[in-house]
């Protein structure tokens, strides 16, 4: 028996936006602490982690470890249904090949029901080391949006380097190159606005930008984004979700031949 | 030219 109520069902919606382009069909891994999903795109080149913690349901009840094979495409189509102001709750039975969503209105005067088949995914569980980061700049996620907009119009790879200037956003394609420089900010109104670079050692990496374009699907999740770097390592692209959990976005870097 | 790495070059199967 599963059943998970979230008042905030336009997280579940946010959530699902920014992750179904990126992965076609993932396991989610329901346990009584909370559920999780991890799954590569299909070119094997980033990884999508996603923590919802059980604290963050009005009401949350599993009772086993349970991991459900869902396309997040058809899945995405089901929460569209749901308005932005409903509670939506996930129900699920012991070996059932469906999962139902039920949307209520705020005001109880709409209630529906959506079950979706279930599928049998075969996918890989990655082990993510811990890892010490040369450098972790937290900054504002529109801002980063932004800049991976902006620069995915003049070339495909974006070089991002740490130094103790800041940090900076480089690319170059056949009309020109583009360079931009963040500087560490912290003298601003809001905590949120803030750019913070805590740097152990500088680092420089490059990365496909149609990747970084994707991983800006999560914004509105979060109005900052914390971009984790290690020479050796994936980038991790990170939009914490309040009081609930994340989604980490790891891309791995391009390397010189 | 660059070459694009893999998650599996990184990460492992638990």
């Amino acid at each position: 028996m599963l059943e998970l109520r979230l008042v905030q069902g336009s997280l579940l919606k946010k959530v699902l936006e920014s992750i179904k382009d990126l992965v076609n069909d993932a396991n989610f891994d329901f346990s009584s602490s909370g559920f999780s999903l991890q799954s590569m795109d299909s070119s094997h080149v980033a990884l999508v982690a996603l923590l919802l913690k059980s604290e963050g349901f009005e009401h949350y009840r599993c009772d086993r470890n349970t991991s459900m094979g869902m396309n997040l495409g058809n899945m995405s189509k089901m929460l569209k249904c749901a308005g932005n102001d409903d509670i939506i709750t996930i129900k699920g039975d012991d070996g059932s090949d469906t999962v139902t969503f039920m949307f209520e209105s705020p005001t109880q005067d709409k209630i529906a029901d959506f079950e979706m088949k279930l599928m049998d995914i075969d996918s890989e569980h990655l082990g993510i080391p811990e890892a010490e980061y040369h450098a972790i700049v937290k900054m504002p996620s529109a801002e980063f949006a932004r800049i991976c907009k902006d620069l995915a119009s003049i070339g495909d790879t974006v070089v991002i380097s740490v130094t103790k200037e800041g940090v900076k956003f480089s690319t170059r394609g056949d009309i020109g190159t583009a360079n931009i420089v963040l500087r560490q900010n912290t003298t601003v109104d809001k905590p949120e606005d803030a750019t913070v670079i805590e740097m152990n050692e500088p680092v420089s990496m490059t990365f496909a930008l149609r990747y970084m374009n994707s991983f800006t699907k999560a914004t509105p999740l979060s109005n900052t984004v914390t971009i984790s770097m290690s020479p050796d390592l994936p980038v991790v692209v990170e939009y914490k979700i309040a009081e609930m959990g994340y989604v980490r976005f790891y891309l791995a870097p391009k390397m010189e031949e | 030219p660059c070459l694009q790495r893999k998650i599996l070059d990184y990460f492992k199967d638990d």
